[in-house]
């Protein structure tokens, strides 16, 4: 199954909103060093993710990834805050 | 299973809840309902009660809300996030929220209230999330059948990790809800024995003390017969301050600290409320007795040394009250520990006596040993 440049696009952004409200330790990483690294900080949460929920940790976006992250879910952070 | 940081929890093991906003796509009644189905998934597991108040401010504030409404973590609209719950602590600690956007149900045509409460109550005492995908705390949404349920072993281990097991009968299989320990049964006939409260239900004087309570027929003094107050009112605390009947509305009134429960019989009408509801004054922190008298339609409470008069027809305490208790009173002296009003009189237990007050001739007219009324 390959996905659209768009459907890419917007599992991306849903990714990133997804990571910053569950994967990210609040006041302890300033916003400014995550856009700094970029992709690579994502890859870290993506792989966080895939270990928290017992998926295989592969750091991608894959279908697996993206079914979690559209299921309905509880709004307190996975990690520690 | 996983905690906070700094493993924050409850240091008292009752707790107050006020369901401050409800939502428009389930009945308040049915909100009501799934809140203490959820909280008592967790009660049946460790030492903590819950307490409903509808005023002022709880441990645990429940309401539903709308997009961003002010703690820092805002709704997203349907789907997506659903609700969430602080962990222990003053001000917002314990706060749980849901999104009003969702579409909540008792059922399954939509997000089930009780699934998600129970998950958010499981925060709100101290749980993080869990790894483990059958735990109730594991973060995605997945229906649980209210009726019935039992948490799963992950949240069992957790939970008690921070409020330790709730205690069960020795010999018998873990039974929520069970009284923690098998309770001595206490010597009324000793010299000092006294009684916490005293009350008519329905054709029969109950008798409470400690963890116990004997039940006897008004007329006859054999076949009296002690049991442990949870066996047959399994929601009260483990004793009870005070308890009066009024008898020709079949209701019954047990109070505990600032909490009272109502029954028919020995039936609980719904949770424990709260005493200021009656319209005492906050420095009132507890009932030492109580008395309703049938033919004024009055119920005395008995605090300290004063007494309160609440109006019963018109649900109201009465002007010019506390009033002095011995002043009132002559002949019944130090704190009133329990009263039953009985054929015309009214029966005061004051530590090991009990006086037996005309309220015709205003006086006492006799004294008897408080353990004379259960055979000693």
């Amino acid at each position: 199954f390959a996905a659209t440049p768009r459907t890419s696009r917007n599992n991306y952004h849903l990714a990133q909103a997804y990571l910053d409200k569950y994967y990210t330790k609040k006041g302890g990483h300033p916003l400014g060093e995550m856009a700094a690294r970029g992709g690579n900080s994502m890859v870290k949460k993506i792989k966080e993710l895939q270990q928290f929920f017992g998926l295989r940790v592969t750091g991608k976006l894959d279908r697996a990834t993206m079914d979690v992250i559209k299921r309905p879910r509880c709004g307190v952070p996975d990690v520690a805050n | 299973y996983r905690l906070f940081p700094g493993e924050p929890k409850w240091k008292k093991n009752t707790l107050t809840y006020r369901i401050s906003k409800y939502t428009p796509s389930m009945t308040p009644a049915e909100v009501d309902r799934a809140v203490q189905m959820a909280l008592q998934a967790w009660s049946s597991a460790v030492p903590l009660s819950f307490v409903r108040v509808n005023a002022g401010e709880a441990d645990i504030m429940i309401s539903f809300e709308t997009g961003d409404h002010g703690d820092s973590y805002p709704f997203d609209g349907p789907r997506g996030t659903l609700a969430h719950a602080f962990a222990p602590g003053e001000g917002l600690g314990g706060d749980t929220h849901f999104d009003n956007a969702e579409k909540w149900t008792m059922g399954t045509n939509g997000f089930n209230l009780f699934t998600v409460a129970a998950h958010e109550f499981g925060h709100a005492l101290g749980l993080a999330h869990s790894t483990d995908p059958s735990a109730l705390m594991y973060p995605t949404y997945k229906y649980k059948h209210p009726y019935g349920f039992h948490l799963p072993k992950d949240d069992v281990k957790g939970i008690q990790a921070l409020y330790g097991p709730r205690k069960t009968f020795p010999g018998k299989p873990t039974v929520p809800h069970a009284s923690p320990h098998n309770p001595s049964i206490p010597d009324l006939c000793d010299s000092g024995s006294s009684f916490d409260a005293v009350t008519m239900l329905g054709k029969e004087l109950l008798f409470f003390r400690d963890r116990i309570f004997w039940r006897r027929q008004v007329n006859l003094m054999s076949g009296i017969r002690p049991s442990t107050i949870t066996s047959s009112f399994p929601q009260l605390m483990s004793n009870v301050d005070a308890a009066y009947e009024v008898a020709d509305r079949g209701t019954a009134y047990f109070f505990k600290g600032p909490h009272y429960w109502v029954t028919r019989g020995f039936q609980m009408q719904g949770p424990p409320r709260t005493i200021y509801d009656y319209g005492f004054p906050r420095n009132v922190q507890r009932i030492d007795a109580a008395v309703y008298l049938k033919d004024a339609q009055k119920t005395l409470f008995f605090v300290g040394d004063e007494y309160y008069s609440y109006d019963e027809r018109k649900r109201k305490m009465e002007k010019d009250y506390p009033k002095n208790t011995e002043e009132e009173f002559s002949g019944v002296n130090g704190q009133i520990d329990a009263a039953v009003e009985l054929n015309g009189n009214i029966y005061f237990f004051s530590g090991p006596k009990a006086y037996k007050y005309d309220t015709e001739k205003e006086d006492v007219v006799s004294v008897l040993r408080a353990g004379s009324w259960v055979g000693c």
